[in-house]
Formats: C-alpha cells, structure tokens, sequence
C-alpha cells in the first residue's frame, strides 16, 4: 500500500448570490452569524482559526 | 484553508480530505432562509490530488464530484459546464466545473479582474523548513505564523496587504491577505515528499503581475508549478504571455498552457512549469 501523506492540493468552491432587497445586499452573507458559518463548516469538517475583516469582506483562517 | 465571505460571494478553499462540496446546500440555505439570498452562479476548481485514493465521497473523482454538483445545485444554473485542462503529465490537470443561471452577467469592471490559482509542488526544502515550528518555541499559531510570514517575505509579496496569519503545529501555513476588496491567500504543507503550497489572488490586468509572480516563485522555489488564471474580459491570450514572461527568466519553463471557455464565468487559462534543473 502507498504510504500516505498529507493533500496539499486544495479544493475551491466560489458561489454568488443575488437578492432583491438592496439594504440586505449592503452586508448580504456577512450577516451570517458564526455559529451559522461553524455549522456550514463542520460539513467540510473545518474550523475558524483565526479571521479578520475590512469593509469590503471578512476572511477566515481554516483548520487543515 | 481559508474562506472568504463577501456581500454576495463566498469563496472557500480547503486542502486535505474535506468535504468541501457538502458545503453547498448549508450554504443555499442559510443565505436563502435566512437572508433571502439566492444562489446564482457556482464554480469549483481543483489540481490533481497528491493522494487520490484518501478522498472521500463526494470527492472520489471528478466524475463524482460532477455528479453531486450537478444533483446538488439548483436548476436555475441551467448554463452548466465540466472540464479536465490537460497538461503535459497526466498527474498535473486542472478540473473546473461553472453553472449560472442567465442573470450572472459580469460587471464592467468585473471584466478587467482575473483570479491567479497557483499550485507547486516539490518546493526547495531549505525554503519548506522554514515552514517548521521551532520545537518549544512557545508561541501561538498566530505569532508563529507573524514570524513566518516576515522569514519568508510573504508579506513582500502585496506590501500593501493587511495579513492574517496562522502556523500548525508541527508545520504547515496558512495567510489570508486583505487589500481594500481584494483577497490574496497562500497554503503550505511543507513536509519532504509531498511538498504542497499553494498562492492564490484576484487582481486587475493593470496590476503588477510580473512582481507577484516572481515573489511567489522566490519564497518557494517549486520544481512543479500550475498557474491558472480565469477572466472574463478576453484577456486570455495576454495573460498567459505575460505569466511565462514572469516566471521563465526564474528557471522554470513552461511546459504546457490549456485554454477553454465556461458560460458566463469568462475563459480559464492553465500553464505548467517544471523547474529546468529537472
């Protein structure tokens, strides 16, 4: 049996959404809170490291 | 891994044997449900596994990772399209899936942007090891990773970026870099054999491309790079010129380049370099 490593090659998954209220749209999915985007990331079986964010757009450091 | 969470765009990345595509459907519902959002166009891209036999379902191959997007995602992305860009070895190929619905048309100024993907393995171990915790160093993965990132001159790479950084423990990095509304992010898995970083950015044509791309080349020394770069704007033909000008007078050569286009998510163009040493 190949002796196993950890996978470098990462998978990326880009989605866009739309809505019909502009004031929603103004923070849209940056209104999701965190325990919503810990359950969304505990199916890809990852957690929040570390995050950081500007007016623009938040980004969050993942385990793994 | 990383994610980025914008108004109305999600971007995640992860590395491993995650699930990513089981993401999705949290994803529709959470932003349907609880902010009346609707999903409109996807995209999905990946190299060749290291390991592909570790993955798990759905990720078991790209057939079957095509399978459970196409059954997963809503109908109203009807403008659907799945695609392997060869390279010259056939364990270097770029996987790329798009779906949109009919109203995901670029903005204008969309149409100046393009997403670089870049991929190396077999990265100069002198460099990899700085990737290594100093055993007992007693710091966090936060500070340790601040130190890494200023070692190695990733923060060189967009000066001007704002950078989260994180080191695992016993090796590994991962950074997010923020610019105004422009991410960049790099991944490492430094350990001898299976070698792995990977950088990734959204820029503008007008961008100092030649820069980033050397600074990246530099900090890890790759025997094998992929460099993917999606646009919608038809700048294929310039971009890929302009990636072999940068990257060549460092000592890799371009050994393949693939293009193809996907509805209403623009043309992808992927390059492989080999290192000349080799």
């Amino acid at each position: 049996m190949a002796v196993s490593g950890f996978e470098g090659f990462e998978k990326r998954l880009e989605l866009h959404f739309f809505g019909d209220d502009p004031a929603l749209l103004q923070m849209g999915l940056r209104k999701l809170d965190f325990e919503s985007i810990q359950e969304i990331l505990q199916a890809v079986q990852c957690t929040v490291v570390s995050a950081v964010g500007n007016s623009y757009f938040d980004a969050y450091v993942l385990s793994e | 891994s990383s994610l980025f969470v914008y108004p109305t765009k999600i971007i995640i990345k992860t590395c491993g044997t995650t699930q990513l595509l089981k993401s999705i459907l949290p994803l529709i519902y959470y932003a349907h449900h609880h902010l009346g959002l609707t999903l409109c166009s996807c995209r999905y891209t990946r190299g060749s596994f290291i390991f592909p036999k570790s993955q798990p379902f759905p990720h078991t191959s790209f057939k079957d990772e095509v399978t459970y997007l196409e059954e997963t995602i809503p109908s109203n992305l009807c403008y659907r399209k799945a695609s392997i860009m060869p390279s010259k070895s056939s364990s270097h190929s770029w996987h790329v899936f798009t779906a949109s619905d009919e109203s995901h048309i670029p903005y204008d100024h969309e149409n100046e942007l393009f997403t670089m993907e870049i991929c190396m393995t077999e990265l100069d171990p002198i460099l990899a090891r700085k990737f290594f915790r100093r055993p007992g160093d007693e710091k966090t993965g936060d500070s340790a990773g601040k130190e890494m990132t200023e070692l190695t001159g990733i923060n060189e790479i967009n000066p001007e970026a704002y950078i989260c950084d994180f080191a695992f423990d016993p090796c590994g990095y991962s950074m997010n870099g923020i610019d105004g509304d422009w991410y960049s992010t790099i991944h490492v898995t430094p350990e001898d054999g299976y070698s792995y970083a990977s950088f990734e950015c959204v820029g503008s044509i007008t961008d100092d491309l030649v820069h980033v791309l050397r600074k990246v080349v530099q900090i890890f020394r790759p025997a094998t790079m992929s460099v993917s770069t999606t646009s919608c704007g038809g700048y294929s033909n310039d971009m890929w010129t302009r990636v072999v000008g940068a990257v060549e007078p460092m000592g890799l050569k371009c050994r393949s380049c693939a293009m193809d286009q996907f509805p209403a998510a623009g043309s992808v163009v992927f390059q492989t370099f080999t290192a000349r040493r080799k």
